[in-house]
């Protein structure tokens, strides 16, 4: 099985 | 579902256990867990959003740095964020949800100094207000 690892992340929320 | 029902007030290890030798069997299995926690630790269910909370923490504990990696990135702190903000969440979680919430944030800024996501995370609470001690 192939396996793609996502390392990718979003911005920090801001409330 | 078996690890967070909310028909069972008391935690079952066995199940919680089984979620934790899932996610350290499969690749993705940290992020998906993540991604299922987050949607259990907000929901109105107060007794389902404190099951997951136990299961994250166990998690924690038994998962290594491969799921340490996964919980501290934005994608799933933000999460975590929108059940304390009353903007997103706040309003439907229970007080002891979202006061478990804070500790749980809060615990990880002492364990994983090292992790820049967390402090930003965290001290981003306390600047708008929504952490007060």
């Amino acid at each position: 099985t192939v396996s793609f690892h996502d390392d990718s992340d979003e911005d920090l929320l801001n409330v | 579902d078996k690890a967070t029902d909310p028909g069972v007030p008391e935690e079952n290890w066995e199940f919680i256990q089984q979620f934790c030798d899932r996610v350290n069997a499969d690749t993705e299995g940290p992020s998906l867990a993540l991604r299922l926690l987050a949607h259990k630790i907000q929901s109105p269910q107060e007794v389902e959003a404190l099951h997951a909370l136990t299961v994250l923490e166990t998690c924690v504990n038994n998962c290594g740095e491969r799921f340490h990696h996964a919980m501290a990135k934005f994608r799933f702190l933000n999460e975590l964020i929108k059940v304390l903000s009353p903007k997103y969440y706040g309003t439907w979680s229970s007080e002891q949800v979202k006061s478990r919430v804070t500790a749980v944030v809060f615990s990880w800024t002492v364990w994983f100094p090292q992790e820049v996501k967390i402090q930003d995370a965290y001290q981003m609470l306390k600047k708008q207000g929504i952490v007060k001690e």
